[in-house]
């Protein structure tokens, strides 16, 4: 199937399982297919994605074939920025990002750890420069919106007992603070966590046997063991 | 080069590893 006649589906208004169908399959399209193909979904297939994501997620419907459509974009965001031309479309988008934070849901926790990974992704891009600041305002604006703290989903996403959905939001905590270049950003951030509860948090978390978990734990203690050496 | 796939991938590995952490 070619990109067009996925765009043409995309354009058609499909619903429910008809376009969960449509996004399973693009997302294998996207995944197996050369670079030029995604170049030929383009600009255009991206904005429909992103335009039909807003749509489902405005519609607030956190059970069913909704959650399952948004969870599949989700996925194929990532294969579709999964080579450089992907990334600068994405990032070139109006609302690229601010729609992946959205998706950073605890109601829906196996969305929720393909965007933070997603969104953790983005942080450590080396081009363009500090492009972690972007995520973090991504992050403050929804939490405006939602009227809640901005790292609050983070935090209810480590109460949550998925072991990987835990794993993933240490990785983009510890994605934030290693990027910013500023000792004062990085113990901000950090202070700001531990103040929201990240510090009770902790010590539940510390007991879990999990080895993702624990890299991610390891690394968020030697960040903040340099930053005090260098304070 | 503009062919280049899977660089997602790589990012989400390095991050899972705590590669991308280390210091440069």
């Amino acid at each position: 199937k070619s990109a067009m006649m996925y765009i043409q589906d995309l354009k058609s208004g499909l619903r429910d399982s008809h376009l969960l169908n449509v996004l399973e399959s693009l997302r294998v399209s996207l995944s197996n297919n050369p670079v030029s193909w995604v170049q030929n979904f383009g600009a255009e297939g991206l904005v429909l994605l992103l335009d039909i994501l807003k749509k489902l997620q405005d519609e607030k419907d956190e059970i069913g074939t909704d959650v399952k459509c948004q969870h599949e974009i989700i996925r194929c965001l990532k294969a579709f920025m999964n080579n450089r031309y992907g990334i600068k479309a994405m990032l070139e988008s109006e609302d690229g990002i601010q729609l992946l934070v959205r998706a950073i849901n605890p109601t829906v926790p196996h969305m929720m750890v393909d965007a933070v990974k997603l969104v953790s992704a983005i942080c450590i891009l080396d081009d363009p420069e500090n492009i972690h600041e972007r995520v973090l305002e991504a992050i403050t604006e929804q939490a405006d919106i939602e009227e809640i703290e901005r790292f609050q989903p983070l935090l209810s996403g480590m109460k949550l007992p998925s072991f990987p959905l835990k794993a993933s939001c240490m990785q983009l905590i510890n994605a934030l603070i290693s990027r910013g270049e500023e000792l004062d950003f990085r113990i901000h951030i950090r202070s700001e966590l531990m103040r929201l509860g990240l510090k009770d948090i902790l010590k539940d978390v510390r007991a879990v046997e999990n080895d993702e978990l624990r890299v991610q734990l390891n690394v968020f203690d030697e960040l903040a063991e340099d930053d005090s050496e260098e304070l | 080069e503009g062919d280049e796939t899977g660089i997602m991938d790589g990012l989400m590995e390095a991050l899972q590893s705590g590669a991308a952490f280390r210091r440069k």
